[in-house]
């Protein structure tokens, strides 16, 4: 097996994750960390289900939804479906498995969604998938949000940044943390404008040592400004119920990665993490339990 | 690659071991 997307439920009870037997057969688990039953949510053929978050009631199930199509790279077997990222959507269904319903209908990369503190929003990130065979498979990614009151989504960010990881709003749903490597996009700046290269090295060499945001909601027009950028390679950007912000990075090169936590006050908390490759991780909406996939 | 949790207040590691079989959450 193989394992990715991992999230707690609302209650910090259970671990939320997708399981692969084969590329071809992944689904998205439920495992209770006292009772240690697993359970899982069965997609259709045709489709592969993943990255899911619990609603803050319990209730709901938000996840992304790729077709599934044959295969069409020279290298690909065409005798096997394989996930159509560019085609996926993000969908919403009941905790009980029914009423599965897509909340968007676009062309586009689509990942990482999230719920709002209120359960009254989903936030995910959206980009354009790139050339097939890049190292990577999308870039030019920004924020979106969904009201799941009347269907409205909005674009939250303008920076097309090479990678995020997932958005977490802040308790009040008003502002949202997130990871953003590499945006091609400033405020104020053209795009491909030599004119400006003096302003944007300034800005890569100030956003080098930080990849960690805090962004308002509501408007595109924002400040990119790194949090942390004293540290290195601060990243997995997270906030829990009580608005305590968590990511991971280093006091300085020369050390090990550590987990921090940066209290409501401002006061930094650290801890040591293993050496190992971190692929996921979720800090539990009570900021008692950290999870990794490694 | 495996699943593992680690307790901020008890400062303790733990692998996540899974059972094989796992039930389908039927509506």
């Amino acid at each position: 097996f193989s394992y990715a997307a991992i999230s707690f439920t609302p209650d910090s009870q259970k671990l939320v994750f997708n399981r692969c037997q084969e590329s071809d057969s992944c689904y998205i688990h439920i495992l209770d960390l006292k009772t240690k039953a697993l359970s899982y949510y069965r997609s259709p053929a045709d489709q592969e289900w993943y990255a899911a978050k619990i609603s803050p009631s319990g209730e709901q199930v938000v996840f992304v939804m790729a077709p599934m199509t044959s295969g069409y790279l020279p290298k690909e077997d065409k005798n096997r479906l394989y996930s159509d990222f560019g085609n996926a959507q993000i969908a919403i269904m009941d905790a009980n498995g029914s009423n599965v319903r897509l909340l968007t209908h676009s062309k586009g990369y689509k990942m990482a969604p999230n719920f709002s503190w209120s359960g009254k929003k989903v936030i995910f990130a959206q980009g354009d998938m790139r050339k097939p065979g890049s190292k990577t498979i999308a870039s030019h990614l920004d924020a979106y949000e969904i009201d799941l009151e009347n269907g409205h989504i909005q674009r939250l960010t303008n920076f097309r940044f090479f990678q995020m990881g997932r958005p977490s709003y802040l308790p009040g749903d008003k502002q949202f943390v997130v990871d953003g490597d590499g945006p091609s996009k400033f405020p104020g700046i053209a795009e491909n404008d030599i004119s400006t290269i003096d302003i944007l090295r300034a800005f890569e060499k100030k956003h080098r040592n930080s990849q960690f945001y805090i962004f308002n909601v509501g408007t595109e027009a924002q400040a990119l400004e790194p949090k942390f950028d004293q540290l290195k390679g601060a990243k997995s950007s997270m906030a829990d119920a009580q608005g305590n912000l968590y990511f991971r990075a280093q006091p300085s090169s020369a050390d090990r990665v550590k987990l921090y936590r940066s209290d409501t006050k401002g006061s930094l908390d650290s801890w040591e993490l293993p050496n190992m490759q971190l692929w996921f991780s979720e800090i539990s909406p009570n900021g008692r339990l950290f999870a990794v996939i490694s | 690659n495996s699943i593992h949790v680690f307790d901020l207040a008890g400062g303790k590691w733990e692998e996540i071991s899974l059972p094989a079989d796992a039930n389908p959450i039927k509506p």
